[in-house]
């Protein structure tokens, strides 16, 4: 179903934005 | 112990779950925080999948005839597109200070949002999924109410056929659907009430057709042949029903589960 396909695409996407967004922050850790 | 109840959904949330989960522990032991890097392209790669998403989502809000999708499917897509906005927010306030706490809050409540409405949106679609099935299991269900009105081979023969595509159809669906559940209590019983289904099937038909033979026969035995059928056929709807109750959870139930 597209439904599913469209929302891995966002999973994927936010997982690699939220991925990014936490390398900075685990220096500090 | 599941979250997610169907291992599809699981299957695309739990990653994004868990990194957003560490960001935030990030976030909060970090307190003050680096200098966050440009997050313009990737928040500009959600904003481009969200707007996928609401554009399928539409189509399929426009083509489908649920009507509890159609009402419930828009406020899971306006969810996920306001936390998009909020991602948009965030990076750019992170451009112009790298070090904005407000930004990083932002961040944050964006990557949750969308994570939550996926999730909602996951769940809605899946329900309507889920009604698909039980549509499936009335229809046999409305044929099983039929079988104590046969009372000849000629209908007995129509009425084989029009319930084994029926059957068939059930049979797969709702073996589809055990396989993806994640709750190993609802799945046993579903594997249980289908093989019943299946085991009886044949032996209610077998019942029908000594029913018509004595019938035409004018033999003895009629009333406890028409028990027997009518013993068989409850049996059927009461595995169906059992099916359809079993379709229905979602919700993790810890004293089942123990």
């Amino acid at each position: 179903e597209m439904i599913l396909e469209a929302c891995k695409s966002i999973a994927a996407a936010t997982s690699a934005l939220v991925k990014a967004a936490s390398a900075a922050q685990r220096e500090l850790v | 112990m599941p979250v997610f109840h169907t291992k599809t959904i699981e299957g695309i949330l739990e990653p994004v779950a868990q990194q957003v989960e560490r960001l935030v522990i990030l976030h909060e032991e970090a307190e003050d925080g680096n200098a966050m890097p440009d997050l313009e392209r990737p928040v500009q790669a959600v904003s481009s999948a969200v707007t996928n998403l609401i554009k399928v989502g539409k189509e399929t809000i426009n083509s489908s005839e649920d009507a509890i999708l159609k009402q419930d499917m828009p406020v899971a897509l306006h969810r996920v597109e306001n936390a998009s906005k909020l991602l948009v927010e965030a990076s750019s306030m992170l451009k112009a200070d790298p070090y904005s706490g407000p930004a990083r809050k932002k961040l944050i409540e964006g990557a949750r949002g969308i994570l939550q409405g996926t999730s909602a949106l996951l769940l809605c679609f899946d329900e309507s999924e889920v009604r698909k099935i039980i549509r499936e299991c009335r229809k046999v269900l409305d044929y099983l109410a039929v079988a104590e009105v046969i009372e000849t081979m000629e209908d007995l023969v129509q009425f084989v056929k029009d319930l084994s595509p029926c059957l068939t159809k059930l049979s797969r669906d709702v073996d589809a659907r055990e396989k993806d559940l994640t709750h190993q209590f609802h799945r046993e019983i579903l594997v249980r009430c289908l093989e019943q289904v299946k085991t009886l099937a044949p032996i209610l038909i077998c019942s029908m057709k000594m029913l018509i033979q004595i019938m035409v026969k004018r033999g003895k035995g009629e009333a406890e042949a028409a028990a027997n059928r009518n013993y068989v056929e409850q049996r059927m709807t009461d595995e169906i029903n059992e099916i359809i109750r079993v379709l229905q959870l979602t919700t993790y139930d810890e004293d089942e589960w123990d």
